[in-house]
């Protein structure tokens, strides 16, 4: 499987995300 | 590469595939007028000590057992319903002495918790949740998360509970839009939370905020997947998904499980391996369960099938023994023992 189809990847997704989310 | 191009696991032939991978370590005979729905294995506490214990649930009867001896097990408490039929048993990690159950009939109406009276031992069961309660899964560090209600009146709960067992706290997690099927804690990512919809998206929750990270669509090839587990590796998501109402394909022949992997960042999926059902196996996924690499399924053929997730094939079959089917499969919690069910309410223990 080619993980560039999943497009750019962040080993911080999770802090990232809860970052960007509406409280 | 696109799921459509998805990777099929090898389909090895029947024949070739060897029960004796599997060896019988013991056998719980629980004769019952009610049809057996569930089986667990868990740690109980009793004088201070912590044992392992195998938890069976038929439609009015929840019943715990204890080792005797490595081949030998006593039922030592039991727990009756006279009004509502149990569904299922709801294992919460890092209980010792409290299980909670799902009671209904099709959907979960209740969600219960069986315990004992420190004082005389008598067992006890405390009303926890009611409502249209669409699905229910045990966390880590005692807790409980139950949806209820449909997209435009949905309540997504967290429940915890004390060491003693008791009800200690509730927290709302923020609900998507979409109807919530099934919850899947995520290995590695401590706080993170999984849920499969009914129009086929992942949604992600953060547990400790309550928020609601990203919804991922993913393929619609099969309708109303299961999410088993979920692994978080090196910044993507690998989800272990069953589905219980695919149908055979020329390509694919009988999917039973799928392993996707999602960019949580970028909302991107894609299938990375499909576990079909070997060669001259007839049916399809009944029932199963996922632990570390490893997956067990019932099939409509009353055949166990075991696949191993990392060299991505079926490793056993397991035909019916003495001519009655298999009805329910589920991986110990305190070894890496299987434990199979029949209807009448017989549960063998493999290793």
């Amino acid at each position: 499987c080619s993980t560039a189809d999943l497009g750019p990847i962040s080993l911080n997704w999770f802090e990232e995300l809860s970052s960007e989310a509406p409280p | 590469r696109p799921t459509e191009q998805t990777e099929t696991a090898d389909l090895p032939a029947c024949d070739s595939l060897n029960p004796g991978n599997l060896q019988l370590v013991s056998e719980l005979k629980n004769p019952s007028s009610s049809c057996s729905v569930d089986v667990s294995a868990m740690w109980w506490e009793r004088a201070g000590t912590k044992e392992p214990c195998i938890i069976t649930a038929c439609e009015d009867v929840v019943s715990l057992w204890k080792p005797l001896n490595s081949l030998q097990w006593e039922k030592v408490h039991t727990w009756h319903f006279t009004e509502v039929p149990v569904l299922q048993i709801v294992p919460v990690p890092d209980v010792y002495n409290l299980i909670c159950v799902a009671l209904g009939s099709l959907e979960i109406r209740e969600i219960r918790a069986l315990l004992c009276s420190s004082g005389d031992e008598s067992e006890k069961q405390v009303l926890l949740k009611s409502g249209d309660i669409k699905a229910v899964l045990g966390l880590t560090k005692r807790r409980l998360v139950s949806s209820t209600g449909n997209f435009c009146n949905q309540q997504i709960q967290i429940m915890s509970f004390a060491e003693d067992g008791s009800s200690k706290d509730e927290q709302l997690l923020m609900p998507p839009d979409e109807t919530v099927l099934t919850f899947a804690e995520v290995q590695g990512t401590q706080e993170a939370l999984l849920g499969t919809t009914t129009v086929n998206s992942i949604v992600i929750w953060n547990l400790k905020t309550g928020q609601l990270l990203k919804k991922v669509h993913i393929d619609d090839s099969y309708q109303a997947s299961v999410c088993h587990r979920a692994y978080s590796e090196m910044g993507l998501l690998f989800v272990v998904l069953s589905y219980p109402c695919a149908k055979e394909s020329q390509a694919f022949g009988s999917p039973v499980f799928q392993l996707l992997v999602i960019n949580p960042k970028t909302a991107r999926s894609v299938g990375v391996l499909l576990c079909s059902l070997p060669q001259g196996e007839a049916g399809r996924f009944l029932e199963g369960d996922v632990k570390d690499h490893i997956a067990a399924a019932v099939l409509t053929s009353g055949t166990i099938a075991i696949w191993d997730l990392l060299l991505g094939h079926c490793t056993a079959l397991l035909p019916p023994v003495s001519d009655q089917s298999w009805s329910l499969v589920k991986w110990s919690g305190t070894d890496s023992h299987l434990l199979a069910g029949q209807k009448d309410g017989n549960i063998f223990i493999y290793r």
